[in-house]
């Protein structure tokens, strides 16, 4: 199962 | 969140504002690259893909929607109400390069093959050079308003700001993306030149020039 790259910066 | 990431979000809506301002009290945007503002929307464009499908915080997903707006929005005004005051002979940088370097460097450092990721890298590498059309019509002129210089020094402050951030972070043991990092110092570095001039002549009240 392919996990999303957490992106928490603008 | 921490007061690094924090203040330096907050520059960045601040040199958003600044421009508008310029642009709507002067009503010109004299001395503004096109070029760079077509690239700043295409950075939001292809970093924000997440917008509607991927919700974080409200802070996150207002964050994204008014940087998307308001840059669409200095792009209308530029080509439309005010497109008599720009000069595309000073906008004269060969974007193409940052285009096409931006998709190779996508293509080869994303952390993962998925659309996302590889946009998301895109417009990392996209955003570390997309002042370079400003910094070049800046050379070309010679010369600013002041307060083109205060958007450009809330520009760079908020890519600095985003250093003390990562520094912060790392000795915190928090995620830091080592491309987004990489990135970043070399886009605050592109505004040493500039950052020198601000502070030695516009911050003592004299025109910004070059010398």
């Amino acid at each position: 199962d392919e996990e999303q790259t957490e992106h928490d910066e603008l | 969140m921490n007061i690094f990431r924090l203040t330096g979000d907050m520059m960045h809506l601040a040199s958003i504002l600044i421009l508008l301002l310029k642009i709507h009290t002067s009503h010109s945007c004299a001395g503004i690259s096109f070029k760079t503002q077509v690239l700043y929307l295409t950075v939001f464009l292809t970093r924000y893909l997440d917008l509607f499908t991927n919700f974080t915080s409200v802070y996150l997903t207002c964050m994204k929607i008014f940087f998307i707006a308001s840059s669409a929005y200095i792009i209308y005004l530029m080509r439309f109400p005010f497109k008599d005051t720009y000069n595309k002979h000073l906008d004269a940088f060969r974007w193409e390069f940052l285009l096409g370097g931006a998709a190779v460097l996508a293509l080869v450092f994303p952390q993962k093959y998925t659309v996302r990721e590889v946009f998301w890298t895109y417009s990392i590498f996209l955003e570390m050079l997309a002042i370079l059309p400003q910094l070049f019509q800046l050379q070309r002129t010679g010369e600013a308003a002041t307060i083109t210089t205060h958007y450009l020094f809330a520009l760079g402050a908020y890519r600095a700001l985003y250093i003390a951030n990562w520094i912060y972070r790392y000795q915190m043991g928090e995620h830091v993306d080592g491309v987004a990092v990489l990135a970043g110092i070399v886009q605050t570095a592109l505004y040493c030149d500039f950052f020198y001039i601000y502070f030695t002549r516009v911050l003592r009240g004299q025109r910004f020039k070059l010398p």
